[in-house]
């Protein structure tokens, strides 16, 4: 019922 | 020149034991502050960071900021020739391919040294700011452990919900439906068994049971686990080394269709 989210859309690169 | 050495080496190889399922290989980053890693699993869903403070050596000579790329495996197998009361200290000169793993017995009647090959490893860190989450919950570590293995057996993701009441703990699979609560209990003999639960906001979230048992490597490192939450963010799952820094995992949630 759920999709994986990853962690790139909650974080940016640096 | 970096020249690290580190009293009580076992938390070293805890360390590795901690990580190495989660990533192959990673950049170590060694500056005045402390020896760090930042790494991703290949699925970019989960993210290790690692910190020991120089604070924490006995010794901690780093000449500048540097990185240096290491198999996480390989490593790991190095470091599983050391004894648990061994010394260890860490080597490597500028320039240099190698790095070098010394062991020392604590009565200083045997000593070892093992030489590793680096590699260059391209990798991006993520900028993680510093927030206030909605909720925390400090845990048993054992108790963590627990719950993600159990629940393993029955589903493959768990909801995480944070209410004033506790934290409950729900799983499903073709078997059942599992649900475990957790209330806070501060009234206990000693702090490391105490659950205790910050909560400003509710919270619920699904993860992957998967990552979050893999996390639990790092329980020889800690009594107390922490879990912070807040809503359509990363957990983050935190074993405190000490005094010396901690391993943070972050995991990013599932989310519905």
């Amino acid at each position: 019922y759920s999709n994986q989210s990853t962690l790139s859309s909650f974080y940016g690169t640096r | 020149m970096l020249e690290l050495r580190l009293v009580q080496g076992s938390l070293l190889k805890k360390v590795l034991e901690a990580i190495k399922d989660l990533v192959n290989e990673a950049n170590f980053d060694c500056s005045s502050t402390g020896f760090s890693l930042q790494a991703m699993d290949s699925s970019h869903v989960a993210l290790v960071a690692l910190m020991l403070r120089s604070e924490g050596f006995e010794h901690y000579r780093c000449d500048r900021t540097i990185s240096i790329g290491m198999n996480l495996t390989n490593m790991a197998k190095m470091l599983k020739c050391a004894g648990n009361d061994d010394i260890i200290t860490i080597k490597a000169d500028d320039g240099s391919d190698t790095v070098t793993f010394m062991f020392e017995s604590p009565s200083q009647d045997k000593i070892s040294d093992f030489e590793m090959k680096l590699m260059e490893i391209d990798s991006e860190h993520l900028g993680i700011p510093d927030t206030e989450y909605q909720s925390s919950i400090k845990m048993p570590s054992q108790e963590f452990l627990r719950i993600c293995k159990d629940l393993s057996s029955i589903g493959d993701t768990v909801m995480i919900s944070v209410t004033k009441d506790g934290v409950k703990f729900t799983t499903s699979g073709d078997i059942g439906t599992a649900n475990i609560v957790c209330r806070q209990n501060t009234s206990v003999d000693e702090p490391e068994n105490a659950t205790e639960i910050k909560m400003q906001e509710p919270v619920s979230l699904t993860f992957a049971l998967r990552y979050l048992n893999s996390f639990t490597k790092a329980t020889p490192l800690a009594n107390i686990v922490t879990l912070s939450m807040s809503a359509d963010l990363p957990i983050v799952v935190e074993y405190k080394i000490g005094d010396m820094g901690y391993v943070r995992y972050y995991l990013a949630p599932k989310i519905e269709e």
